[in-house]
């Protein structure tokens, strides 16, 4: 998993 | 998800049902830049059209739906409701808000994580959010007199902005790969911009008096 790439915020 | 990101979605979630709670309670949206919510449903919609292609959590994908229908009827509302459209300041709402669309677009085709088309509507999104509440501001400033329920919505905008920098602080201790510049400078940018906001609303608070910018 590549956590800075994932647009995990709203 | 962190306590200060849980904090900062519900700031958000509350300026949303406090703003159509406004709408419906008093059937009026004086003091609402119809251009700050247009704004705010173009930020959306560029923002999550990964809604369909990544899923991230059943949150993610209810939060999503949530800021994408409630400002798209917020909008609705304030240009064809019959009795609330009436109450539009439209004369005070004159920010010319698409130099800010344009400025924004621009930077994005230049400053991007990737080039593509998803990716640069996201960063598209995170500068035109930075700048949204402009409009807002301006129309504040200009009509001098804030009712209480539009003072907490900008508020609670405020306090949205702030609990997501101090989420950004904690992921960036935590996580040793969190580096988003374009989400965090612009926060910064757009955290800076209700700092005057702000300033007046906890004198007014203070004082216990109503709340009033300075012309």
């Amino acid at each position: 998993r590549e956590p800075s790439n994932v647009k995990d915020e709203l | 998800m962190n306590i200060f990101r849980l904090a900062g979605d519900m700031t958000h979630l509350i300026s949303v049902l406090v703003l159509l709670l406004k709408i419906y309670a008093t059937k009026s949206c004086s003091g609402i830049s119809l251009k700050t919510q247009e704004l705010y449903a173009m930020v959306f919609l560029a923002r999550y059209l990964d809604l369909f292609s990544d899923f991230i959590s059943l949150y993610n994908t209810v939060m999503k739906l949530v800021f994408i229908g409630s400002s798209l009827a917020i909008v609705w509302c304030m240009r064809y409701h019959r009795v609330v459209r009436r109450s539009y300041d439209r004369e005070l709402d004159t920010f010319r808000y698409w130099i800010l669309v344009g400025a924004c677009f621009t930077l994005a085709l230049v400053l991007h994580e990737k080039f593509s088309f998803q990716e640069v509507f996201w960063a598209f999104s995170i500068y035109l959010e930075a700048v949204a509440i402009l409009p807002q501001l301006v129309l504040l400033q200009r009509s001098g007199n804030v009712d209480n329920l539009t003072g907490q919505y900008v508020f609670f905008l405020g306090a949205y902005r702030a609990f997501y920098i101090l989420n950004w602080i904690y992921r960036y201790l935590t996580e040793p790969r969190f580096t988003r510049w374009i989400s965090c400078v612009s926060g910064l940018v757009q955290t800076a911009l209700y700092a005057d906001f702000f300033y007046y609303y906890f004198i007014s608070w203070k004082n216990n008096a109503k709340l009033q910018l300075p012309a």
